[in-house]
C-alpha cells in the first residue's frame, strides 16, 4: 500500500486570478508529483494539493514568495489513512 | 450470512463487502430489488446495478457513485441509499408513490478496478486501471471520457494526469458499459453522478458556455435541492452549470446524457467541510448519506412530477 507518511494537504487562496495561474502553472511541473485534490478554477475558490515530503519545502517557498496564501488542510496524510484503516479493522472484527 | 440489517452503514467497505450487500439487499426484497450487471470492468469485475422497481416498463432515475475511486464517501453513500429506499418503501408516501410509477437504478462502484486499487496499493488513485499504449501511466479519467466535447479543453491527452481523456470516446468499458445500458433502456427521465469533494450540485454543460435550453430549470430545482440538504446539518452548497460553478470540463458524464435527452442529468460534489478532503472519516459517512438523500428526493419528485 502506498505510504504518504509526511506528505501534506495544502489549501491555497488565490486573491487574483494572476495567483490563479501561478497555482495552475505547477500542474505542469510533473516532476513535482503534486496531486491536485481540487483544481484551479477561479479566484477565492481554494485549491487543495497534495504535496510529496520531498518536494513540500519548494512548494511551500514558490507560494511564499508569490505572496499566494495558504493554510495546511493536512499535517500528515498518512495519520489520516491509518485511521481510516483501524476504523475498517474495528468494524471487521466488530461484523465477525 | 450477514443481512443488510447487521451491515455497519457507518464504515467504509470493501468491493466484496459493498457485493456482498447487494446480494444481501436482493435476496432480502425480492418483490423490489433486482442485480443487473451492465457489464465488467478492464479487469473483468462486475459492474452492477441495483433496480428498485414494482412494475415493468417504467421510466427510471439513474444515480452513480464512485466513478473516480478514491471519492470513498460517495459509494458508502449509495449503500445507505439502496438500504433506505427498502426500510422507507411503503411507509413514505413520496418514495412510495415515486416506485409506483417510475424505477430507482443505483450503480454503487461504477470503477470498481479504481475502488480495489485504493484498498490494496494506492488510496488516493483515480481513474481507470486499462493500461495506456506507447506511455508507462496507467488509467483514463473516466469523467473525462465520454463522447461530449471530448477532447476538449478542460480534459488531458496525457495519460499521466488525473484528467487523462483516454485514447478515444468510451474508450473504457466502465464507461461504455453504461453508455450501451442508457441507450438499451431508452427511458432514462433523470440522471445523477456523485462525486466529491467541494459542496455543490452542477448540471450541464461543462464543456461549453452554452447555456442548456433547460438551464432555468435545472437552476431552480438545483436550488431548491441544497435548501433541503442544507436544512439538515447546516452543510453549504453551491449550484449552477459545471463551467460556471466550478471550471471547464471536457467529456464528462452528465453533459453526455444532457446530449442524449436525459433533461434532469446533475452531479454533485459531497462533503467535505474543509478538512479532510477524500480522507473524510467514516464518522461522517451518515451524515453525508442523509442530507444528500433530501436533496436527491427534491430531484427524483421533480423528474417524476414533470416526466416528458
Amino acid at each position: 500500500l502506498e505510504n504518504f507518511s509526511g506528505q501534506q494537504v495544502l489549501r491555497i487562496f488565490p486573491t487574483d486570478e494572476a495567483q490563479v495561474n501561478l497555482v495552475r502553472a505547477l500542474e505542469d511541473e510533473e516532476y513535482l508529483q503534486l496531486d491536485f485534490w481540487t483544481s484551479p478554477s477561479r479566484v477565492l475558490l481554494p485549491i487543495d494539493i497534495r504535496v510529496p515530503l520531498h518536494h513540500l519545502q519548494s512548494v511551500k517557498v514558490y507560494l511564499e514568495s508569490n505572496s499566494i496564501q495558504y493554510s495546511i488542510m493536512i499535517h500528515d496524510v498518512q495519520n489520516l489513512l491509518d485511521e481510516e484503516q483501524r476504523d475498517m479493522r474495528r468494524n471487521r472484527a466488530s461484523e465477525d | 450470512g450477514r443481512s443488510t440489517n447487521s451491515f455497519n452503514y457507518a464504515a467504509y467497505h470493501t468491493f466484496d463487502e459493498i457485493n456482498a450487500f447487494i446480494d444481501n439487499l436482493v435476496s432480502e426484497n425480492p418483490n423490489l430489488v433486482s442485480k443487473i450487471q451492465i457489464g465488467s470492468s478492464y479487469e473483468g469485475r462486475p459492474l452492477n446495478v441495483l433496480k428498485f422497481s414494482t412494475g415493468p416498463n417504467r421510466p427510471a432515475f439513474w444515480i452513480d457513485t464512485g466513478i473516480h475511486s478514491r471519492e470513498w464517501v460517495t459509494q458508502a453513500s449509495a449503500v445507505w441509499f439502496a438500504k433506505k429506499i427498502v426500510t422507507d418503501f411503503g411507509k413514505d408516501p413520496s418514495l412510495t408513490n415515486t416506485l409506483n410509477q417510475m424505477d430507482i437504478l443505483i450503480e454503487i462502484v461504477t470503477n470498481p478496478d479504481g475502488f480495489v486499487y485504493t484498498h490494496k496499493s494506492d488510496r488516493m488513485w483515480r481513474k481507470t486501471r486499462s493500461p495506456n499504449s506507447g506511455s508507462l501511466c496507467v488509467g483514463t479519467d473516466p469523467n473525462r471520457n465520454w463522447d461530449a466535447g471530448f477532447g476538449g479543453p478542460g480534459s488531458s491527452s496525457n495519460p499521466c494526469t488525473e484528467t487523462y481523456r483516454g485514447r478515444a470516446a468510451h474508450s473504457e468499458p466502465e464507461v461504455k458499459a453504461i453508455v450501451d445500458f442508457v441507450k438499451s433502456h431508452g427511458n432514462i427521465k433523470g440522471f445523477v453522478s456523485i462525486h466529491s469533494y467541494s459542496q455543490m450540485l452542477l448540471f450541464p454543460y461543462g464543456y461549453t458556455n452554452t447555456r442548456v435550453p433547460d438551464h432555468d430549470e435545472l437552476n431552480a430545482v438545483s436550488k431548491k435541492a441544497i435548501t433541503a440538504l442544507a436544512s439538515l446539518y447546516g452543510t453549504a452548497y453551491t449550484y449552477g452549470s459545471i463551467i460556471s460553478t466550478i471550471y471547464q470540463a471536457s467529456g464528462g458524464t452528465i453533459d453526455w446524457t444532457y446530449n442524449q435527452g436525459i433533461k434532469h442529468s446533475y452531479s454533485f460534489e459531497l462533503r467535505d467541510t474543509g478538512r479532510y478532503g477524500f480522507a473524510l472519516p467514516a464518522n461522517q459517512i451518515i451524515p453525508t448519506a442523509e442530507e444528500t438523500w433530501l436533496a436527491l428526493t427534491i430531484l427524483i419528485e421533480h423528474t417524476r412530477d414533470n416526466l416528458y
